[in-house]
C-alpha cells in the first residue's frame, strides 16, 4: 500500500484567489475602517485601524493581523459598514 | 446600540414588499420568515408592518447575487450575507429601508435544508430527515416507491408507521417568481431557437435557473425560476445543480463530497463526472443561514439601527445561529429609543419578550423608558472609574466603555457600592489608593471596593469646603495625590495624602471657554470633561478645549 497523498490546492473557477493580507485590507475598506481615498500617503499604519476593528468586534486589541483577527474577518456577517466612513 | 444619527421613519404603519424569492426555500417559508422577522420589531414598538404585493413599499425586500442593482455587490457564498439601508429621504434613489439578501448563500432556517412539502397528505409539513421507508433510511427526498418519478419525503421519522408524506420542491411541481403564477416547467421548451429539457441559466447573467412554462418561450415569453432540488449544490459555478457521483478531480475518483483541494476545508463536489475537464462545481449543502435571523437583523437596519458592539445583540454584525431567539435588551433599548415602546396592555407578546429579557439579564437595559440611558436628559453625575464612564441617575448607574462603545446598565448603585446614597452629585477614583469617593449634598463617602471605609459618610467641611456650598458637582484628579473638587464657582484643591485643602481658586481663573455652572465635571483618561445640559466640553491636560459635542449623540452614541 502507498501512503495517502494530499491533493494540491486548487483555485476553483469563480472564486477570488486572495492572500489573508489582501483579504484583510479589503475587509477594513469594505466595512469603513480604512478609507484609502482620503489617504494621500501610501505609507499608512494599519495598527490603529486594526485596533478599531478589534474594538468594534470585541476582539483582543493587539493591533495586529493575528489569527483571531483574520478568523473574525472570515466570519459570515452583515454587509452594512461598521464605520460610516 | 447605535443608530444612523437617529434617522427613522416618520410614520409607524410601514409596508413591505418581497420583490424576489430564493430558490432555496418555498416562497411560503420565505414569506413566513420575513413576517416573523418584522414581528420581532413590532412586538416591542408601536410599528406595524403590512405586506403589499404591488407598488413601492417602504421596505422593498429582494434576493440577488454579486451586482444586484445597487453600488454594493455581494461576494459569493459566505462572507457578506445581506445588507439593508436605513430610513431616510432620497437615500441612493429609492433604496432607503430596503433589504437585500445574497442568494449565493444557502438559505435555510438555520439547521440544514428546510424542505416544505406540497400535496401528499401532510398538509405542507416539512420533510423529516432522515426517515425510514421500507426499512431503508433516507437522508434526502427520493423517487423510490413511485413509478411516476416524482420525488417525495416523509414528514415524520418513520414513514412505514406514520404514512405521512408530501412532494419535494421540483420544477415539475411549481416555479418561483417570473410571470407564470407558479405554473410548473414544460419540458422540452424552446428558447432562442434551441430545445431545453431541463432548467437552465442560459440567457441570464445572475446564474438563476429558469424554465419556460409553455412549450415555446420565444413565442409565449412565459417563464418561472426553478426551485433548487434538495441536496443541490450551493454557489460555485453550478448553483442549484446536483452533485455528480462519482466524479474525477485531479485524476482521482470521488464518490462523495470532499474537502480535497480547498484550504478552507469546505465540502464540495463536481456537478459533472469530470471536474478536471468541465470545471463545474458547487459547495455541498450544510446548515445554511437562518433567513429569519438574518432578516430580523437587516430589518433592524431598515428601521434605523446601526451595528451594536454587543456580541449578544441581534444587531451585532456577525452571524450567529441561536435556536431560541430572543431580542436582547440592547436591541430593545435601541429600537425604543427611536420609536418608543409598544402601547397597550402588558399581556401582549411584547411584555412576554421583554419580561424574559429582563429576567435573564437583570443588570442590563430593560424597556422601561426611564431605564434607557438615551432618554436621560441631565445626569446626576458622571465619573470615570476603572477607565469606564459611569453615568449616574436616580439611584442607577450605566457603565460605558468608550473603546468598545458598549453600555452596561442600568445597574442599581447599591449593587456596586451597597452603602452609597442613591443621589450622587460627583465621584472620582483615587487610582493609587484604589478608593472611590462619592459626593452627595454636603456628605461624602469613601469606598474600598464595595466596602465603605469606617467613619463615613463625613461632611465636606472636613475637606475644607465652605459651608455655603450645597454640593460638589465635579472632581478631577491632578497628579498622583491631588484632586480638584468643584463646588459653587470655586475649586478646592485637596491633597489626598495630607487630607487637607491646599489651594482654593475660582473655576473661571483656571478653566477658560467652558461653562462655570456645569452640571458635572470629571476626568477620563487624560481629558477633563465639563457637562452642561445636553453638551460636553473636552479639555486636554493643558486645559485647552479640544472638542465640544453632544453628550448623547457623540459621547454615548445614542
Amino acid at each position: 500500500f502507498s501512503a495517502p497523498s494530499t491533493p494540491p490546492l486548487e483555485t476553483f473557477p469563480g472564486e477570488p484567489d486572495m492572500t489573508d493580507t489582501e483579504m484583510a485590507m479589503s475587509y477594513l475598506q469594505r466595512f469603513g475602517y480604512l478609507n484609502l481615498k482620503k489617504t494621500s500617503n501610501a505609507m499608512i499604519s494599519l495598527k490603529s485601524t486594526i485596533t478599531r476593528m478589534q474594538q468594534t468586534l470585541g476582539l483582543p486589541e493587539t493591533g495586529e493581523l493575528d489569527e483571531t483577527t483574520i478568523s473574525a474577518m472570515k466570519q459570515p456577517r452583515c454587509g452594512v459598514p461598521d464605520v460610516l466612513n | 446600540y447605535k443608530t444612523f444619527d437617529d434617522e427613522k421613519w416618520s410614520h409607524t404603519d410601514l409596508t413591505y414588499s418581497i420583490v424576489s424569492y430564493t430558490p432555496d426555500l418555498d416562497p411560503l417559508v420565505v414569506d413566513d420568515a420575513f413576517a416573523r422577522a418584522f414581528k420581532v420589531w413590532s412586538d416591542v414598538t408601536p410599528l406595524t408592518f403590512t405586506k403589499i404585493n404591488n407598488g413601492e413599499a417602504d421596505i422593498m425586500v429582494q434576493f440577488g447575487r454579486e451586482w444586484h442593482g445597487d453600488p454594493y455587490p455581494f461576494d459569493g457564498m459566505d462572507g457578506l450575507l445581506a445588507h439593508a439601508y436605513p430610513p431616510g429621504e432620497n437615500l441612493y434613489g429609492k433604496l432607503h429601508g430596503d433589504a437585500h439578501f445574497d442568494d449565493d448563500e444557502f438559505w435555510t432556517l438555520g439547521k440544514g435544508p428546510a424542505v416544505k412539502t406540497r400535496f401528499g397528505n401532510a398538509d405542507g409539513a416539512f420533510c423529516h430527515f432522515p426517515f425510514t421507508f421500507n426499512g431503508k433510511t433516507y437522508k434526502t427526498c427520493t423517487a423510490d416507491g413511485r413509478e411516476d418519478g416524482r420525488i417525495w419525503c416523509s414528514t415524520t421519522a418513520d414513514y412505514d408507521n406514520d404514512k405521512t408524506f408530501g412532494f419535494c420542491p421540483h420544477e415539475l411541481l411549481y416555479t418561483i417568481g417570473g410571470n407564470s403564477d407558479s405554473s410548473p416547467c414544460v419540458f422540452p421548451f424552446v428558447f432562442d431557437g434551441k430545445n431545453y429539457d431541463q432548467c437552465t441559466s442560459e440567457g441570464r447573467q445572475d446564474g438563476y435557473r429558469w424554465c419556460a412554462t409553455t412549450r415555446n418561450f420565444d413565442v409565449d415569453k412565459k417563464y418561472g425560476f426553478c426551485p433548487s432540488p434538495v441536496n443541490a449544490v450551493v454557489s460555485g459555478n453550478a448553483d442549484g445543480e446536483l452533485c455528480s457521483f462519482p466524479f474525477t478531480f485531479l485524476g482521482e475518483r470521488y464518490d462523495a463530497c470532499t474537502t480535497a483541494g480547498r484550504p478552507d476545508e469546505r465540502s464540495w463536489c463536481a456537478t459533472t463526472s469530470n471536474f478536471d475537464k468541465d470545471k463545474k462545481w458547487g459547495f455541498c449543502p450544510n446548515a445554511g443561514y437562518s433567513l429569519f435571523l438574518v432578516a430580523a437583523h437587516e430589518f433592524g437596519h431598515s428601521l434605523g439601527l446601526d451595528h451594536s458592539s454587543l456580541k449578544d445583540a441581534l444587531m451585532y454584525p456577525q452571524y450567529r445561529y441561536s435556536e431560541n431567539f430572543k431580542l436582547s435588551g440592547d436591541d430593545i433599548a435601541g429600537i425604543q429609543h427611536l420609536y418608543g415602546s409598544k402601547p397597550g396592555p402588558t399581556s401582549s407578546p411584547t411584555s412576554t419578550t421583554t419580561a424574559a429579557v429582563s429576567t435573564t439579564v437583570p443588570s442590563t437595559t430593560t424597556i422601561d423608558p426611564v431605564a434607557d440611558i438615551c432618554k436621560v436628559n441631565i445626569f446626576d453625575a458622571v465619573a470615570s472609574i476603572k477607565k469606564t464612564f459611569h453615568f449616574f441617575k436616580n439611584g442607577y448607574v450605566w457603565k460605558f466603555t468608550s473603546a468598545k462603545k458598549s453600555i452596561m446598565g442600568p445597574i442599581p448603585i447599591a449593587k456596586l457600592w451597597p452603602k452609597a446614597p442613591s443621589k450622587i452629585d460627583a465621584a472620582f477614583e483615587d487610582i493609587n489608593r484604589q478608593k472611590v469617593y462619592i459626593f452627595s449634598g454636603r456628605s461624602y463617602w469613601v469606598f474600598s471596593g464595595k466596602s465603605l471605609e469606617p467613619g463615613y459618610p463625613k461632611d465636606i467641611s472636613k475637606l475644607g469646603i465652605d459651608t455655603s456650598i450645597e454640593r460638589v458637582f465635579g472632581a478631577v484628579m491632578k497628579g498622583q495625590r491631588k484632586v480638584l473638587l468643584f463646588g459653587g464657582q470655586k475649586i478646592w484643591r485637596f491633597d489626598l495624602m495630607a487630607q487637607k485643602v491646599d489651594r482654593i481658586s475660582r473655576i473661571s481663573q483656571i478653566f477658560r471657554h467652558v461653562p462655570i455652572n456645569a452640571d458635572s465635571v470629571f476626568m477620563h483618561k487624560t481629558s477633563i470633561y465639563f457637562l452642561q445640559e445636553k453638551y460636553f466640553w473636552k479639555m486636554n491636560r493643558n486645559y485647552q478645549v479640544i472638542f465640544v459635542g453632544y453628550i448623547k449623540r457623540t459621547l454615548l452614541n445614542c
